[in-house]
């Protein structure tokens, strides 16, 4: 069945966004069909993938709190081979909602299992998950078969990487054994500055072979593309930035013995 | 009695840390005493004063939670005239403690209100809230007399601003009548960038005033200086980045009639 991989990290800004959209572009292109689950509420994938705030009309909030399918919420998007099901900020509704409800961790799960037991099955499913280890970010975790994260070059990011690992560790005893992290993938790495190198050096000696070979370099093109709702990919497909996620994607491919 | 300004912006890792913690130094360099409230699970501001983990005895978990009073809490840090209220990870789980209390949005402000009527009387008191528009923040909010928002110059970050002022908005109306935005401070900023100098643009012509003069820029000093665990501005004072602090700082105080 499908891969599916949550993008997490809980340090604003790393990357998360411009990972799950242009890994999962560069997967599509490379044949792999791709489901990008926005579950962040500020909804910048479903933004930056071409579809705006009025086309969101069945969201993730719908799959979580009032019960749609996957088939209702996910949607053609305007990249070829690549699906998404939107958010709205009505999804930072969602912990309050859920309160009460003792399953609420595995509310995400039991219906992408579902979407995909009715015949919605791609090769990947990417989850964008909020700067957060909160509820949304727990139900990706539990829902997914690994973690993929993006490691931006500087201390700060560096400082909430063993919160974030044990938090994965946390859900692997109390919801999904199964549970790996994909692999970290250093972001707006700059070679000409010493605490990019330094923080490569620094997860490389700790994280070993977790670490991807890939290096997203810093570009500007990566910034600009969601200004014009597409991705990289399809905005510049020759830049730094469209090298480096079709790079990362091919070692997600060999990771998974389909490269 | 003492200025109370959170610094808030749901999308992640658009400069709310930094400006706590230099707009914090620049302020208490300028002769005015300072409070650093960390309500950031990520303790980001805490380290970048200097604050390790192992020095957080009492922090804004025990002050929201455990009913510790302000003076337990606040601490000297290596900064003439700026004192630190530390965060942990504990932080992360007020949400859920506290779901069951009516008072809940209201514990922050009646911590601060207490904590200063009986004698810890900064000018400033700066709450670092972290990248969601979660209880935390709304405590801070409640708390505030103003908010300030650092925005980055991407498109991503111009997006997530009207659910921002949609949220202080509600908080004016459900709790406190007198929130206003201090100012809206362009951060990474970096004028050679088309998308850079737009959103600049953008801003100033959609808020006006509420845009501060003063650009932050990308410097790199910036985010080396908490890897040294201080500020930029006792890192490297000549750097562009203290240089936009300190002129920050003269544009708050003018504000608020003391420049
Ligand atoms: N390699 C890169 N080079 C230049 N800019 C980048 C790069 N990667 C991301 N960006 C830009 O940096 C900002 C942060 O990236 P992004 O929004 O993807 O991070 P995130 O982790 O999803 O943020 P959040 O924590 O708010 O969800 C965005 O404006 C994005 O366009
Ligand atoms: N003007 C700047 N120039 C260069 N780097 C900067 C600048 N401002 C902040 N940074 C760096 O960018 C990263 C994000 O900044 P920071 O952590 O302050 O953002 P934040 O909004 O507090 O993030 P979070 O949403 O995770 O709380 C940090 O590594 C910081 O050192
Ligand atoms: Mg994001
Ligand atoms: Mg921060």
């Amino acid at each position: 069945g499908p891969k599916i991989i949550a993008i997490a990290n809980q340090k604003g800004g790393v990357g998360k966004t411009t990972t799950a959209i242009n890994l999962g572009t560069a997967l599509a292109a490379a044949g792999h069909p791709v489901l990008v689950v926005d579950f962040d509420p500020q909804g910048n994938a479903s933004t930056g993938l071409g579809v705006g705030p009025e086309a969101r009309t069945r969201t993730t909030y719908d799959l979580l709190i009032e019960d749609a399918d996957l088939s209702d919420v996910a949607m053609q998007t305007d990249v070829p081979g690549l699906m998404l099901a939107p958010a709205t900020t009505d999804l930072s509704s969602a912990d309050v909602a859920l309160v009460n409800d003792p399953g609420r961790i595995f509310r995400l799960r039991s219906k992408l299992r579902a979407g995909m037991a009715a015949g919605l099955a791609p090769d990947f499913v990417l989850i964008d998950c909020p700067p957060s280890l909160n509820l949304l970010t727990v139900n990706a975790m539990v829902a997914a078969d690994s973690v993929l994260v993006p490691l931006q070059t500087e201390f700060f990011a560096l400082e909430g990487l063993s919160q974030l690992m044990l938090t994965v560790r946390e859900v692997r005893q109390a919801a999904n054994p199964g549970l790996r992290i994909e692999g970290v993938v250093l972001t707006m790495y700059d070679r000409r500055n010493n605490l990019s190198r330094q923080v490569e050096a620094d997860a490389r000696e700790n994280l070993g072979d977790l670490v991807f070979r890939t290096l997203v370099p810093r570009n500007v093109r990566l910034s600009e593309a969601p200004s014009y709702a597409m991705p990289v990919l399809m905005y510049d497909p020759a830049s730094a930035g469209s090298l480096a996620y079709t790079a990362l994607a091919e070692e997600v491919l060999q990771r998974n013995g389909l490269g």
